[in-house]
């Protein structure tokens, strides 16, 4: 059987947040490492990467390798019903056609369980090659949605050029053009506040706003992401999830018009 | 959309 305890239930609620606007159902790919899920949206613009390790669950037991099937929509009506303090417990028999989502209150007072049936999903998985990125730009999370947002409203391409100055990132449409400059922090005093550029070479690549927009529904799970860009190559925009894990996400570049 | 590469041409089935 299959059993993955979480203490910080919240965790796992904000994750959901993170897919659900990108994806309407994935594989959750179980096994004694942990729990990891790779999809890509409707389009196939862009591709969604989840790692939950098992060392970050207060219990973790997968006696099998198991892929459950899941319609995100519903998955996050069940995890809508869930506290924030709530601890989650994730359980499946071995090729069960249903998966079950138990909610404890802190004080055990109240306990919850709902029964969801899974998904056949042949979902075969990319090869992601590992890349050794030209630019790696780190900065507050809240800055990041806060400048797709902001940007989003001039167009629907968002260009972001990293040089050793800095990046920056614009925008231009019907109504004009923005441009938002964001220089390497000098001190770095508060380590999530900063922006740290690492480049190896310049890159400047276009991206399609709305993507971006939808992986800042991450943006409460870290408080800092990290995008990493080379020439030609999809952009990475990563967010840490504590101590248990990641969800990267990989945007296809538009072509420069 | 015009100009939008996909991700797929990047990365490849297994």
């Amino acid at each position: 059987m299959f059993e993955a305890r979480l203490l910080q239930g919240s965790l796992l609620k904000k994750v959901m947040e993170a897919l659900k606007e990108l994806l309407n159902e994935a594989a959750w790919d179980c096994s004694d490492a942990g729990i990891q899920l790779q999809a890509m949206d409707n389009s196939h613009v862009s591709l969604v990467s989840l790692n939950l390790r098992a060392e970050g669950f207060d219990k973790y037991r997968c006696d099998r390798n198991l892929s459950m099937g899941m319609n995100l929509g519903s998955m996050s009506k069940i995890l809508k019903c869930a506290s924030n303090e709530d601890i989650i417990t994730i359980k499946a028999q071995d090729n069960a056609d249903t998966v079950t989502f138990v909610f404890e209150s802190p004080d055990q007072d109240k306990v919850s369980d709902y029964e969801m049936k899974l998904m056949n999903l042949d979902q075969e998985h990319l090869g992601i090659p590992e890349t050794d990125y030209a630019c790696t730009i780190r900065l507050p999370s809240s800055e990041f949605a806060r400048i797709c947002r902001d940007l989003s409203q001039f167009g629907e391409s968002m260009v972001i050029s990293c040089t050793k100055e800095g990046v920056r990132f614009s925008a231009t449409g019907d109504i004009g053009t923005g441009n938002i400059k964001l220089a390497q922090s000098a001190k770095v005093d508060k380590e999530e506040e900063a922006v740290v550029i690492e480049m190896q070479e310049p890159v400047s690549l276009t991206f399609a706003c709305r993507y971006l927009n939808s992986f800042t529904k991450a943006t409460s799970l870290s408080k800092s992401v990290q995008l990493s860009m080379s020439p030609e190559v999809p952009l990475v925009v990563e967010y840490k999830i504590e101590d248990i894990g990641h969800v990267r996400y990989y945007l296809a570049p538009k072509i420069e018009d | 959309q015009q100009g939008q590469r996909l991700i797929t041409s990047f990365f490849s089935k297994p």
